[in-house]
């Protein structure tokens, strides 16, 4: 079955 | 005959999709990039970064057409893409296109209204995603969304 990559990295609001 | 795989790439669709030389919205190529950014592993990731670039065109007629390409796809693509387009890894970039400390000055003013325009339906439609709520409240402190 397909790699369900999942990435939960984000960054910081712009402001 | 049923047609070939389809082996052309997010990067070739988005810019058909996009390209400044339609005449008017190329909805094959509109909803062959919804499809194959949902069949890929990474689609949604590579797609937010196509579509964040395309966004932040110069032309006009180019960033619309990503915008709509956006809008339809937060509508068909499903909760993979909505996670991705509710991190402030794309948010930031749809903020330079309307923040003039960014971008804010020199994008054109259909497509800062139109990116305001989505981003609030985001809000209502997609509640759960709730940096979109935090990045459209801070354009309202910056008064850059009008009260």
């Amino acid at each position: 079955s397909k790699i369900q990559y999942h990435d939960d990295s984000d960054e910081d609001l712009l402001e | 005959m049923a047609a070939p795989p389809d082996e052309e790439s997010l990067e070739s669709r988005i810019n058909k999709a996009t390209n400044p030389l339609n005449r008017e919205i190329d909805w094959d190529n509109v909803k062959a990039f919804c499809e194959l950014l949902s069949n890929e592993p990474e689609g949604p990731q590579l797609a937010t970064r196509l579509l964040a670039h395309k966004i932040q065109s110069p032309q006009e007629w180019e960033a619309m057409q990503a915008l709509t390409v956006l809008e339809t796809c937060m509508k068909n693509c499903g909760k993979r893409f909505h996670s991705e387009v509710g991190k402030f890894r794309f948010l930031n970039e749809l903020i330079k296109v309307v923040s003039p400390k960014y971008l804010g000055s020199r994008a054109p003013e259909a497509v800062k209204k139109k990116v305001l325009e989505v981003m609030y339906s985001w809000t209502v439609s997609l509640p759960e995603e709730t940096k979109i709520s935090d990045a459209y409240q801070m354009l309202k402190k910056q008064g850059i969304v009008k009260q």
